[in-house]
């Protein structure tokens, strides 16, 4: 565990706990996607089946229920709570998020280390990982007023990743025979993902004026 | 063969 990861799984966790936070103090949802938060709850149970094969460590399994748990929890709020789910933008959020899964899942059919249903699904969950926030950057994107907690938890996510790729080199640079080429770039790609978002987060911080995305 | 990839990042 080096500096980088460590602070890639904290802007992580400090991202979900800005969106609990969020939605559970202000009893809105508003500008949250469902989609995306339904293919984070997708990307875990996929990736974290592991939880029932191997112990790494007390963190690691830790981090993951976390990331289940709350991703469920909000889910649920969303959903079902009945507050909650009244402020949900059901049809802003209209991404058709089938038209990533779909894809993902036959990618990591083709492309992956071990042909096996736990590496397929591993490999699966990578793939869908680097395209899960589409759903919550097009909700924005029509969103006029997006709120900072909001903001905040899409500029956290995109922290993480980038810390993420530190976290990489440093790994390369210091272990022999580390080398994960799909992760990589996957990685590379769900940073890039978020760079338009940065551009436009970081500008209206600068500027001291209330964020919003150029449609 | 089987890696049985351990997969220690989250």
């Amino acid at each position: 565990m080096n500096i980088f990861r460590l602070a890639g799984d904290m802007m992580h966790l400090f991202s979900i706990i800005v969106l609990l936070l969020k939605i559970n103090a202000t009893r809105s949802c508003r500008g949250v996607s469902l989609k995306t938060q339904e293919l984070y709850a997708i990307v875990f149970v996929c990736r974290y089946l592991d939880l029932f094969t191997s112990f790494i460590s007390l963190y690691n399994t830790t981090m993951k229920l976390i990331f289940l748990l709350s991703t469920f929890t909000i889910i649920y709020w969303m959903r079902f709570h009945k507050v909650i789910r009244v402020t949900y933008d059901r049809e802003q959020d209209t991404f058709r998020y089938q038209f990533l899964i779909l894809p993902c899942f036959l990618l990591a059919l083709v492309l992956n280390n071990e042909f096996s249903a736990m590496e397929v699904l591993w490999t699966f969950s990578i793939y869908l990982e680097a395209v899960a926030i589409l759903p919550q950057l097009v909700l924005l994107q029509r969103t006029n007023n997006i709120d900072n907690l909001t903001g905040n938890y899409v500029f956290l996510l995109g922290s993480y990743r980038a810390l993420y790729i530190l976290n990489w080199i440093y790994r390369f640079m210091t272990e022999p025979n580390y080398r994960q080429y799909l992760v990589w770039i996957s990685g590379i790609v769900q940073t890039i993902v978020y760079i338009d978002f940065f551009y436009y987060y970081i500008r209206s911080w600068r500027n001291n004026e209330k964020l919003s995305l150029p449609a | 063969g089987s890696t049985g990839a351990v997969h220690d990042e989250l």
